[in-house]
C-alpha cells in the first residue's frame, strides 16, 4: 500500500 | 511533534531573528550573503506551495508564513533599504546562483518520490536548501572580521539542521513506515557542510577569541 506523502515538517 | 523537531524549529526561528535583529536594529548586513538569502527565499517559495492546499496544523501554517515572510523581507532589506544596502559586501559575495539552482533542479527532475509539479518543487527545495549556505560560508571565509551576530546566525542555522537529524532518528524508531531517503540524505549533506564552521566556532568559543575562518 502506498504511503500518503505527508509534508508535516518545515 | 517530538522535542528535537520543536527545538530544531525554534533554533531556525532564532537564527532568522538574530539576522533580522542585525539588519533592523544595527542597520547592517555586513558579512551576510545576499546570494544565500535569495536561495532561501526560493527554497521556501518552492517548498511551501502546499500552504493553501493542505492544512496540517496552525503551528505548521504559521511557521511557514514566518519563514516565507522573513526570507523575502531580508532579501528586500539587503537589496533596497537605503542604509542597510550600503553595508552589503557586494564585491566579496560573488557566488553564482545558477551553479546551485540548475543542478538542484535537474536532480529534482531525475530523483523524486513522485513526478508531479508539487513533488518535484518540494524535492528541488530540499536539494537547494542543502547547498544554499555555501555562498554564506564562502563569504565568511573571505571576511576577515566576522561579527558576533553573523557567527551566531550561521551557528544557529547549523544547530537547526543537526536537531532535525535527531528528529528523524527519533521518528524512525517511534513511527511506523517513517522512511524518507531524499529528505534524509539531502539533510545529512546540508549538516556536513557546517562541520568545518562548527569546528572553528567551538575553537573560538573555547579559547575566547574572535571567530576567524582560515583562508
Amino acid at each position: 500500500l502506498e504511503q500518503p506523502h505527508m509534508h508535516d515538517e518545515l | 511533534m517530538n522535542i528535537f523537531r520543536f527545538a530544531g524549529d525554534m533554533t531556525h526561528l532564532a537564527s532568522v531573528l538574530v539576522l533580522l535583529l542585525k539588519i533592523h536594529t544595527i542597520k547592517s548586513c555586513a558579512g551576510i550573503s545576499l546570494k544565500t538569502q535569495e536561495l532561501y527565499a526560493l527554497v521556501f517559495a518552492t517548498r511551501y506551495l502546499d500552504l493553501f492546499t493542505d492544512y496540517i496544523s496552525l503551528y505548521n501554517t504559521l511557521m511557514k508564513l514566518i519563514f516565507l515572510g522573513s526570507s523575502f523581507s531580508i532579501v528586500w532589506y539587503i537589496r533596497y533599504h537605503k542604509i542597510v544596502r550600503r553595508s552589503y559586501d557586494k564585491d566579496q559575495d560573488t557566488f553564482r546562483h545558477y551553479f546551485l539552482v540548475l543542478p538542484c533542479l535537474l536532480l529534482a527532475l531525475l530523483i523524486n518520490e513522485k513526478f508531479t509539479f508539487r513533488e518535484v518543487m518540494w524535492t528541488f527545495s530540499l536539494y537547494l536548501e542543502a547547498v544554499a549556505i555555501l555562498p554564506q560560508l564562502v563569504l565568511l571565509q573571505r571576511t576577515r572580521n566576522i561579527d558576533n551576530l553573523t557567527g551566531q546566525y550561521v551557528f544557529l542555522l547549523g544547530a537547526y539542521r543537526a536537531l532535525y537529524i535527531l528528529n528523524w532518528i527519533y521518528r524512525y524508531f517511534t513511527e511506523p513506515h517513517y522512511v524518507h531517503w531524499i529528505t534524509w540524505i539531502s539533510g545529512l549533506v546540508q549538516t556536513l557542510l557546517y562541520a568545518d564552521f562548527f569546528y572553528y566556532y567551538f575553537q573560538s568559543w573555547k579559547n575566547n577569541v574572535k571567530l576567524e575562518l582560515p583562508a
